[in-house]
């Protein structure tokens, strides 16, 4: 299974290279190996990431949005090497400014053809891009309870029941 | 294997049984603070074969049936059922005849637990094994819990050599 | 000094049953203390908190933001027993919807009279409320700047320079 | 002790002289990510007194010096000045006659630090003392850092407890 391991992660790092610098439109991104040790004996995986005009630095110094969007594209890249039928985000937007929440949904858009997204969001824009929305509501405390969702103009969110 | 269908009853705050389809690719839930948005991918999670309560926010797995509220008791059993489509041809081989699969996964007060497939009473290994290779599973990459999305940036460097192990 | 942390545990304990009713509208909230044990002989703080209509749980069962809600309300609690003579808050309104980012404003009109706030946001609810707008951009790629802004209606927030 | 004015230079991304006045009680500071509103906090809990480098979000000390952009090459020193103002007579007797006080911060990339209280040099013990008893020091209840709200609830009881000695 090291061989398979080897070969995934080559066709994941390949997928993060190019991937990364689209969602950051420009800069660069590596995945790299870690050095075996006698605690871990299989590498494990370092990511490096160059928003673009700065200098390629630890994922830390990376803000909050940054390292958001960052994580997303790291998780995209596996799931383009290996698509799953459904996958859910549960309100990974929410660090994301306007530019990047736009970024975010073209990233799905582009990846809605092999599989299905379950977003949970507060954001009106994430909002704007779902086919279908479902709204919870408590309006018996401590009782949930689901409800169609229809988005209207500029006022909130309807709740229908 | 998309989702079509999740019914829900007795599952945390979803006491009465509650249905959700999802009849389309990119579906949003929507609702304010504490209203039990959340609690619907933990009821995903765990009908898919989640054993650890602490991964569903909880200290025993107890904690996922219905504790009770202001105006209703708490109830004695979780049910969740996930319905899957088998269009995309995405099923292990002794399902193929079937044009969807349902799991479904009840816990009771006394610790009971009981899975089926397709209403057959199997063993949580048949529900395991069923998403084995297709990339999603409780644990999977493909489901991304409240506040974990930063997990694969502060993760030491072998965790995430996990991630990308399951897609081996 | 043993002394002095039980007479200020008090008071905050007052506070935070008084102020989390208020921020959920309903419900009831506890500060208690821990057994000291052999391993931490200082005893150390629970938070107890019950939303309206559900029953007292355990604080980790509370949902993305009924935790940042609740967190809000024990920070404010210390400061109204101790206020301090500024408050920096980075984003933590992120995982409040529009219902509770107006109770969290509300706290903090309640408390400016002696505190002053300076609030990092990306929503735009909450920069409403602020009396002063701090622009930061990154024009040149990697260097920040600063820039004044205006709110206006409902186009992006203006950044001028 | 309001904060009237912050001046970075050589500070993470603010590699040029810059102001924020501070002339409201309620300030918001706003902009995409990325563009340095955090740095902002991380100089403000830098220049009273923060020691360690990894709380600010680096490894080494030295992660707070400018360390160059595309257009522009790293520098050698970082520093801050923060303004304060002292008509809500909360300030220390030895400054009583003073209508502000501003305290200034500088490293050198050769590890070297500098610390004055206007203008006048000053060691790091001095600038801490100066915030006791206040409630606002580097790592006082009154900073909420990115991400760090969740801290009081998902902290463990004694930690918590280090919250409200502060303020005994
Ligand atoms: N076993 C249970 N019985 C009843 N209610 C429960 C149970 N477990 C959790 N809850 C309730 O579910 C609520 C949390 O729901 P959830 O985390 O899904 O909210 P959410 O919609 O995701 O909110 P947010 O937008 O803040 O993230 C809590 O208020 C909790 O009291
Ligand atoms: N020493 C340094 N020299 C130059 N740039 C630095 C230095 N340290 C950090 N940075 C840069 O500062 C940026 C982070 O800024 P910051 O965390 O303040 O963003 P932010 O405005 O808070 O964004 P968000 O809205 O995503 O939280 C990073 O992109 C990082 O590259
Ligand atoms: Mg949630
Ligand atoms: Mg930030």
């Amino acid at each position: 299974t090291l061989k398979r391991f080897e070969e995934t992660f080559a066709l994941v790092s390949q997928r993060f290279e190019t991937l990364l610098p689209r969602l950051f439109r420009g800069g660069r991104a590596e995945l790299r190996l870690t050095e075996p040790s006698e605690e871990h004996p299989n590498p494990g995986v370092e990511l490096l990431v160059q928003p673009p005009g700065k200098k390629l630095s630890h994922i830390s110094l990376l803000s909050g949005g940054e390292k958001a969007l960052a994580a997303v594209g790291f998780i995209f890249s596996i799931f383009l090497v290996k698509p799953s039928p459904f996958c859910i985000l549960d309100e990974v937007d929410a660090p994301l400014d306007d530019v990047n929440v736009e970024r975010f949904q073209q990233l799905i858009a582009e990846t809605v053809s092999r599989s299905q997204f379950i977003l949970i969001t507060h954001n009106r824009r994430t909002m704007e891009h779902c086919q279908l929305l479902y709204g919870v509501t408590m309006q018996e405390p401590g009782i949930s309870r689901t409800v169609s969702v229809r988005l209207q103009d500029d006022s909130d969110v309807a709740l229908a029941s | 294997m998309k989702i079509k269908r999740l019914e829900l009853m007795g599952f945390k705050s979803f006491v009465d049984p509650t249905v959700v389809n999802f009849d389309a690719s990119i579906i949003g839930i929507v609702g304010p603070n504490g209203c039990g948005k959340s609690n619907v991918v933990d009821a995903i999670r765990w009908v898919m074969g989640e054993q650890s309560a602490k991964s569903l926010r909880g200290h025993a797995m107890e904690d996922v049936i219905f504790n009770g509220s202001d105006s209703r008791p708490p109830l004695g059993m979780a049910e969740v059922a996930l319905t899957f489509s088998t269009e995309d041809g995405i099923v292990p081989p002794e399902y193929a005849g079937f044009s969807e699969i349902t799991i479904t996964r009840r816990l009771y007060r006394s610790g009971e637990s009981e899975y089926l497939i397709n209403k057959t009473a199997c063993r949580l290994r048949d529900i395991v094994e069923l998403f084995l290779g297709t990339g999603v599973g409780h644990r999977a990459y493909s489901v991304i819990e409240q506040g974990r999305i930063d997990f694969a940036i502060n993760a030491k460097p072998e965790d995430r050599r996990l991630l990308i192990e399951e897609a081996a």
